[in-house]
């Protein structure tokens, strides 16, 4: 199973519509992928018709019991291939609780260890906050994919987001390769030219050299609770994603 | 002193953008304007050409010292009538380590308190996520606003932000307003009319009847630090928050 978290403190860059898009053409692949929500506010269950407020069991509970009890929190999607792990609301109140316990980042990687057979693709949502539920998701992830708008405001908290992944990196004991992926890049406006030339430059190694396009039907397909692969697989929003997973299949060795 | 809060576990809905939009407008209206950031992203910070991972002191220090140091904690903007107390990424910790201790929640309302003739208007930036630094916002504000994306998957986020928001409510003596205000709206796309249509029939009371377009001058504004009324009065997306803040201004009584 191949682990990926999507990732970046700042909310609203495509996070949650990065793994969604994955996951659907993951799916009309034949492959199987658990995705999971570790944002409290829960926009990837609500995707899939789950409610974050009465959600029970969800990751919450991950976090009172033993890593086996995973395979009673993991629900069914209307997709065959996809599976869930749900967020709560609870899952807030988390930070809080586990304060400064030991142990505690790696809930979800002992507890994914026990399924690494059942799945092909566990694709991780985290929340726009940099708190131990970010901290599970970089000790469990093996390949990290951080969504950035293309606006400059949004490169200068980027180079925030690579320090401070450099920080938690020294104190792990294998390598976490990550990928930039340049969002809403709206072909019309020079900024967003601009602003992409400067990535680039900043960022040779780790920036994915293709763009996910603004795109008006991400929110059609939201509206419908699909995947944009699922919904409209010609569209230029998914068509962008399919790329983006060619190149992360291509570029990352199966283990 | 007028105190309003920016505030939806949502990211990327605009919370900032109207926090800063909004002091724009107050700030030549010759107001006197105390900016407060409560983001560890610190993207109000940033904003104003603050970078909150060297940022010293800043919002965390006020959890550290008695209320009156707030007035060692605020720094001036290159605008005259605009001051703010900046975030550093240190805030982030705040959550684990006040975990549970009482009382946590008023820190930002004991500081204010301290400098209530010093200012006019005091306008919070929250981070997207429900913990002691929203409650330390709903606690110190008399004013809510609640920005949410015309598009239907925020429509259902924003259920459960108001709910939230009336079991916070229920512990507090005074009572809080809030106003929700439909942002991002794209006046070409048929979603877009059908989701404000959605919440002009669920939320009559709290939202306000206009709404802030999608404006790609937002961006260009932000490029260049400066918020968009002093950018370009004249867009629309100024001239929405103009509208915004007259309503804002004429519904809630001076104290
Ligand atoms: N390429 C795109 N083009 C147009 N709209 C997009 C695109 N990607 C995402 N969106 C829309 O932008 C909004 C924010 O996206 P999303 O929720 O995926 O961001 P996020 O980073 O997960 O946010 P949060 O910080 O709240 O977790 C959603 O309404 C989504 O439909
Ligand atoms: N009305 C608008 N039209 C176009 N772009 C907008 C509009 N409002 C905000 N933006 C842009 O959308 C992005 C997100 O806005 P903003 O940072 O204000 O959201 P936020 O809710 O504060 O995000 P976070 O959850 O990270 O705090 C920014 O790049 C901003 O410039
Ligand atoms: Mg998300
Ligand atoms: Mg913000």
């Amino acid at each position: 199973m191949r682990v990926w978290a999507s990732a970046n403190q700042k909310g609203g860059v495509g996070k949650t519509t990065t793994v969604v898009s994955l996951a659907g053409w993951l799916s009309l692949q034949g492959k199987r992928v658990l995705l999971v929500d570790l944002d409290p506010h829960g926009s990837l269950s609500a995707y899939f018709g789950f409610d974050p407020d009465t959600q029970q069991p969800s990751l919450y509970h991950l976090f009172q019991q033993p890593p086996t009890a995973v395979a009673k929190i993991i629900v069914d999607t209307r997709f065959e291939n996809i599976k869930l792990i749900p967020a709560s609301t609870a899952v807030a109140t988390l930070d809080r609780q586990l304060g400064n316990q030991e142990g505690k980042g790696l809930v979800l990687r002992n507890a994914l260890v026990t399924c690494f057979d059942r799945f092909d693709y566990c694709l991780i949502d985290c929340p726009p906050i940099l708190g131990v539920l970010m901290v599970n998701a970089l000790a469990a992830a093996e390949h990290l994919l951080v969504p950035v708008q293309s606006e400059f405001l949004a490169i200068k908290g980027l180079e925030r987001m690579v320090r401070t992944l450099q920080m938690i990196m020294k104190s792990r004991k294998q390598a976490l390769a990550y990928t930039v992926v340049a969002t809403m890049f709206d072909r019309r406006t020079r900024a967003a030219h601009e602003s992409l030339q400067l990535l680039r430059e900043q960022y040779p190694e780790i920036l994915w050299q293709g763009v996910i396009p603004l795109d008006t039907q991400f929110r059609d397909a939201s509206r419908q609770g699909l995947p944009i692969p699922c919904f409209l697989p010609a569209s230029r929003g998914a068509q962008a994603y399919l790329a983006l997973l060619q190149h992360l299949t291509a570029e990352v060795q199966p283990q």
